[in-house]
């Protein structure tokens, strides 16, 4: 459904905007036409970002350089690496400090003055906060970072986390989670902080399940392709993973990276690994809030997998599949790469999702013994706590609390199977990780995969070995967690596509809606007679 | 496995602001203090921006500070990786 970029008529005299193949791609240094997060859709609409400010969380921001002072918003930003006002790139040891400045042009590089690139949304405000740049990370500093002036700040985009080598299980410590809480409850005016998370750079030899933030179901976790729709090498996929945008890649073309600004006032070609996935999407999500200010913090999780596009997206590794509600996903790639045209038209018309509801749906918490070469299979049937006032009807996230120890915790391969057959991989074997004393210590293991899914029925986790030599361990307990709203979130949504996800869902929705309410009544006949 | 203190503390006060905190802080050999927006009087002391202070000497300063009357409690921050991707 692309056209042209001519038919646009969107013409910037930005030198870097023709490479920029992540906004418009009509197959620029190799790429593949049409690829793109299909921004000028959306500011064809007139929606490019004004009055939404964006928070670049990372090692300050260049906030003179030509293309970002003007957007720049110095009341939003704040140094908490040296607690001063003034988060300006400094020298550190590793002298790596271009990071912040590089994500922030691509939110928010002013269009149309001449100068490097423009942003995604281009009219939007960028805020600094430097809190990398100290040795060591402290869990006052990140909820420092995330809970920062929530009434003024919309998104926050981080591109970090814990270590991505393959053998680290890290995430939010307390003061950090119960900012993020506070964050989606209460921030702008209650409607919640939107945070975006790069999904990571472990590659085939990390899971980012095993990483907190990412796997949080308040954050948005984003992964990346390049632009000819394969995965960049560095890419980890999880079960938690939204949706995708772009970054650089394995070509060896310079123009297939990601132009931004640079620090200095210079401008480069080559944003590397998965860090300006994050931004990307926090610009897209920009351009939503300025079609529609009130969306919620899970409005924009609902609109990203209603708009996500699988497009020319190709995964080696993983199959595109169906859930059990028809909507189509991917391992790596989530629900697919965003695209801000359909996202902003929806975004419009959208009328705020119910109310959210917690079940717990089921516990083991005996011991059961796991052998290399026999798959361990548990189950938990559930009524979604039916008849309660929590019941849990229409699915968005489903997390499996699993206590866990094995002889190579990195060999450990979780799978988790719906009632409606979708089955969703939330561990992968992580060949670098030899710990064999720590394990998984009711770590919530979340999956997006089930999203919109009735979720009454039988669940089943199988946990196995997936490396070559023998190993043994135990699992002490399996919690299996849903969360989802009791009416059906698209039943009053407007549909103006009718070969859209939100029409097929809205349909499936009615549907159901239907065969329930004949159902009950039936049941009062026959409890009448 | 065992967690890296750096010398940045989380110190709450019984009472008082900021300015109260900048002086105790300042009293006490460290660098600044800035008011956390969440939490009771909760305050982020960090360490003067010495390259290396010694070990002990940090380690007999939270002492001190955490016998303060003004003080209701002090903890230590545990240092831990982040990575940029």
């Amino acid at each position: 459904g692309y056209r042209d970029i001519n038919d646009f008529g969107v013409d910037l005299n930005d030198p870097l905007f023709s490479k920029q193949w992540y906004l418009i791609n009509t197959g620029q240094a190799d790429g593949t036409p049409g690829l793109d997060l299909n921004v000028a859709e959306a500011w064809k609409m007139g929606y490019t970002g004004k009055g939404v400010t964006i928070a670049i969380m990372d090692d300050g921001i260049d906030y003179l350089h030509p293309d970002i002072a003007f957007n720049y918003n110095a009341e939003a930003s704040y140094d908490f690496s040296s607690n001063d006002p003034y988060p300006y790139p400094r020298y550190t040891d590793d002298w790596f400090n271009s990071h912040g400045t590089r994500c922030a042009g691509e939110v928010s590089a002013v269009a149309n003055n001449n100068i490097c690139g423009v942003g995604v949304a281009y009219n939007s405000k960028v805020a600094g906060i430097r809190m990398l740049d100290q040795p060591f990370m402290t869990d006052i500093i990140e909820a420092s970072s995330i809970s920062h002036m929530p009434q003024v700040i919309d998104i926050y985009s981080a591109s970090w986390g814990p270590t991505d080598d393959g053998k680290t299980v890290d995430g939010p410590r307390e003061l950090t989670l119960q900012a993020m809480a506070d964050g989606v409850n209460k921030g702008r005016g209650g409607k919640g902080s939107i945070y975006v998370w790069a999904s990571g750079d472990g590659g085939g030899y990390d899971d980012c399940n095993c990483d907190g933030y990412a796997s949080s179901m308040w954050t948005i976790s984003i992964n990346s392709a390049i632009n000819d729709g394969r995965t960049a090498l560095y890419d980890e996929s999880c079960s938690s993973t939204l949706a995708s945008t772009f970054s650089n890649g394995r070509k060896r073309n310079p123009e297939a990276g990601v132009a931004t600004t640079d620090l200095y006032g210079n401008c480069t070609l080559r944003h590397s690994g998965t860090s300006a996935a994050a931004p990307e999407a926090a610009g897209v999500f920009a351009l939503a809030l300025e079609a529609n200010p009130n969306l919620t913090w899970r409005d924009m999780q609902h609109l990203t997998v209603l708009t996500s596009k699988r497009n020319k997206l190709h995964d080696e590794l993983h199959q595109w599949r169906r859930n059990g509600v028809g909507l189509e996903f991917n391992h790596l790639f989530g629900y697919g790469v965003l695209d801000a045209g359909a996202m902003v038209s929806l975004a419009r018309d959208w009328k705020t999702v119910p109310e959210r509801f917690h079940c717990v749906a089921g516990s083991v918490q005996e011991t059961h013994k796991i052998q290399s070469g026999a798959k361990l299979a548990l189950s938990i049937t559930t009524n979604a706590c039916q008849g309660r006032e929590n019941f849990v009807r229409y699915l968005e996230h489903v997390q499996a609390v699993v206590t866990v120890n094995a002889s190579r915790r990195g060999d450990l391969v979780l799978n988790l199977t719906s009632p409606m057959g979708t089955k969703s991989i939330l561990l992968s074997r992580r060949p670098r990780d030899s710990d064999s004393t720590v394990g998984f210590d009711k770590w919530p293991f979340m999956s997006t995969h089930t999203w919109g899914e009735d979720p009454r029925g039988t669940w089943k986790l199988e946990v196995g070995f997936g490396g070559e030599s023998p190993q043994s361990g135990y699992l002490k307990e399996w919690t299996l967690m849903l969360h989802g709203t009791q009416s059906a979130p698209y039943i009053e949504q407007v549909v103006r596509d009718y070969q859209s996800k939100l029409a097929m869902s809205k349909k499936e929705e009615l549907e159901e809606e239907l065969d329930e309410a004949v159902e009950r009544s039936l049941e009062r006949m026959m409890s009448k007679s | 496995e065992e967690g890296i203190y750096t010398n940045h503390l989380l110190v709450q006060l019984h009472e008082g602001g900021n300015e109260d905190a900048q002086q105790l802080a300042l009293e006490y050999g460290f660098g600044s203090a800035r008011q956390l927006p969440f939490g009771e009087r909760l305050f982020h002391f960090y360490p003067r921006d010495t390259p290396k202070t010694r070990r002990k000497r940090s380690l007999l300063r939270r002492q001190h500070l955490d016998k303060d009357q003004r003080v209701k409690k002090v903890i230590a921050q545990e240092g831990f990786e982040r990575q940029k991707r």
